[in-house]
């Protein structure tokens, strides 16, 4: 894996964006994952 | 990034895109002066009328079609926005269109015609599909037309449909700086500038920055624009000191940076006047016998 | 540069010739889009073919040599694939040793782990979407149903993935799945290869839920938070999971580290379900035997 130049740490983050979807059933059920878009975003940003 | 075809096919340098556009405006300027000989050849025209033919039906110059493609570029953002499309189905519209017209000339394709198509390709590109009928119903516009060149655009540009804008980058940013400034970062301050960011994002794209930069230095230069103490701060935490395992030259991030800036604070808008006269001119070249 | 020289299938979308390119004089195959067929002008498939694999570049998955107009029509040309997993599950002269299972899983994942890591969802994982090159190499294809990953308030269709291999979470109608949907699909190829028959062949979308919760258990809050808040979960058979002695008779032949990842992948709740990262790193890939030499194999 090529280095990443972020870590994902989702304690530091305020983002009621994304993290208010993860109490939602429909998100919790379908297997949605809040790291899974931090992830994305910040690879995007260090493109 | 560099696997991106957005990095293989669609980054330059400011002289090969200038000599890009010059090649695509005199490619286009052969082709009339050819047709105009034929014209000229076909018609017994008197004095007055070669007269005006030669100095009114000029081929366009590249920095006249540029300025006509700029104009028309606004409007795809204007009428992408009407249309109430996501802020990325936008950009990417806009991308399409002015990448159109790297490969082609506006002599060659009229943008007006390329307008409906290049945000109903942007549309289905971006997994937001409106189906032709609707879409030609909401631009008032028809399915023919807007399906004409669909496939001349899919190949001007050059088949790279997955664009990367620099709206993540922002909220990644966002993020990042949350995590290098601790608890040092007002976040109500944040949130404010994050919607300014946005909407300055979406202006720039409508430079040439998109060619020269990548998406993540775009957004640092906006960022710097909206507010350069703090996105200096996390700079210096963030590429300097032991912890800058990341081998980046923050001089150099910098510089790159602030010439980006440079370019995104001074768009070449077009008065709306400068376009018609344009327009005209473009017409009257590939019509002569109307002139 | 390239001749069509014969047509070896046709799908909704497009008609696929083999023919040779003849600067290099390999094979190469050539998906000719049809363009007539769309009302809406180019068909989404082929849009999302070709956004996304002007972006994959992996041994494990497809390449995209060339794309050209001709005629009015689109055609990719492609590297020549001339198998698939499906024809040589089907083929009972071919006899499979647990290495050469061993060394399709472990290409699959791979390419799988790249699409994966570009934020790509390949949504139509099955036999025969996993190619083979001359050469032994699975190549992943068809993407005229992948996406790339969607904002985290947009909304996803379900109704993806062909049926017999559609994790439970798109089943109960999920809109908002993750990669999780793909390793599902490569958990249930992985059972087809050891059995050689389908694993969950469900005759409609109702009882594909029926043969999968029959097979390995319905799941429940307990193990799945919130999956009971799905509509369509109150009208279901409630099956318990399958013992591990149960599970093991299946697989008669599959090793101990076999089941444990063929479990990680078919882990009912998505969220605890293996990632690609954790597929290529089980044990079943480190210890013996060893995956086959692609090359050797028929």
């Amino acid at each position: 894996e090529p280095k990443k130049r972020f870590t994902v740490d989702e304690t530091m983050y305020n983002d009621p964006f994304i993290q208010d979807l993860q109490s939602k059933k429909e998100y919790i059920a379908s297997g949605f994952r809040t790291d899974y878009v931090f992830d994305r975003i910040l690879t995007e940003a260090f493109l | 990034y560099r696997h991106s075809s957005q990095y293989r096919f669609w980054s330059f340098t400011k002289d090969n895109l200038k000599q890009k556009r010059l090649e695509t405006n005199s490619r286009a300027t052969q082709k009339i002066e050819e047709d105009m000989k034929k014209f000229i050849g076909s018609q017994t025209l008197t004095n007055d009328e070669l007269n005006i033919t030669s100095t009114k039906a000029i081929p366009l110059t590249m920095e006249e079609e540029l300025k006509l493609v700029n104009f028309y570029t606004q409007k795809v953002k204007v009428i992408s926005q009407h249309l109430n499309l996501p802020t990325e189905v936008t950009a990417t519209a806009i991308v399409f269109f002015k990448k159109f017209f790297i490969e082609n000339s506006v002599m060659e394709f009229d943008p007006k015609e390329l307008v409906h198509t290049t945000i109903f390709l942007a549309c289905k590109s971006e997994n937001y599909f409106i189906s032709v009928d609707s879409f030609a119903r909401k631009a008032k516009s028809s399915r023919e037309a807007i399906l004409k060149y669909e496939f001349t655009l899919l190949e001007s540009l050059k088949f790279s449909l997955l664009l990367h804008h620099p709206y993540k980058p922002l909220h990644g940013f966002f993020l990042d700086i949350q995590n290098v400034l601790h608890d040092k970062v007002d976040l109500n301050h944040m949130g404010r500038i994050y919607d300014a960011c946005r909407k300055r994002i979406t202006e720039s794209l409508l430079t040439d920055i998109i060619y020269h930069f990548t998406p993540p230095q775009i957004t640092l230069a906006i960022l710097l624009i909206e507010d350069e103490q703090l996105i200096t701060k996390y700079l210096e935490i963030k590429f300097t000191g032991d912890e800058n395992s990341h081998n980046i030259q923050l001089d150099k991030l910098l510089a790159i940076i602030n010439s980006c800036k440079e370019m995104i604070l001074s768009p070449d808008v077009v008065p709306t006047q400068d376009a018609k006269v344009i327009a005209a001119k473009n017409y009257y070249v590939q019509h002569p016998m109307v002139l | 540069e390239y001749s069509k020289e014969k047509k070896v299938g046709e799908g909704t979308y497009a008609v696929v010739y083999v023919g040779t390119q003849r600067s290099t004089n390999r094979q190469i195959a050539i998906k000719e889009i049809k363009t007539s067929e769309f009302k809406d002008g180019l068909d989404m498939s082929a849009i999302r073919e070709v956004k996304y694999l002007q972006e994959l570049n992996h041994p494990n998955v497809i390449s995209l040599i060339d794309i050209f107009m001709a005629y009015d029509n689109l055609n990719l040309v492609l590297e020549f694939l001339p198998s698939d997993l499906e024809v040589i599950i089907k083929d009972r002269n071919i006899l499979f040793t647990p290495g050469d299972i061993k060394a399709w899983m472990l290409m699959t994942l791979r390419g799988i782990h790249h699409i994966h890591r570009n934020f790509v969802l390949h949504r139509d994982l099955k036999p025969n979407n996993l190619l083979l090159s001359p050469d032994g190499m699975i190549k992943i294809a068809d993407f005229g149903l992948a996406r790339i990953m969607p904002g985290p308030r947009e909304t996803l269709t379900s109704n993806v993935v062909t049926r017999w291999y559609r994790a439970p979470e798109l089943l109960f109608g999920a809109q908002h799945y993750t990669y999780a949907i793909d390793i599902w699909s490569i958990g249930i190829i992985f059972a087809e290869l050891m059995l050689r028959i389908p694993y969950l062949p469900g005759q409609d979308d109702v009882s594909q839920m029926e043969v999968t919760f029959r097979a390995l258990g319905t799941p429940t809050d307990k193990d799945w938070p919130e999956v009971s808040s799905f509509p369509s979960y109150n009208k279901l058979q409630i099956y318990p999971p399958p013992s591990k002695d149960e599970f093991r008779k299946r697989f008669i032949a599959a090793p101990e580290s076999a089941l444990d990842l063929m479990n990680g992948m078919l882990t009912m709740n998505p969220h605890k379900r293996w990632d690609s990262s954790q597929c290529l790193q089980s044990v079943y890939f480190t210890e013996l035997p060893p995956p086959s030499n692609p090359e050797d194999m028929k």
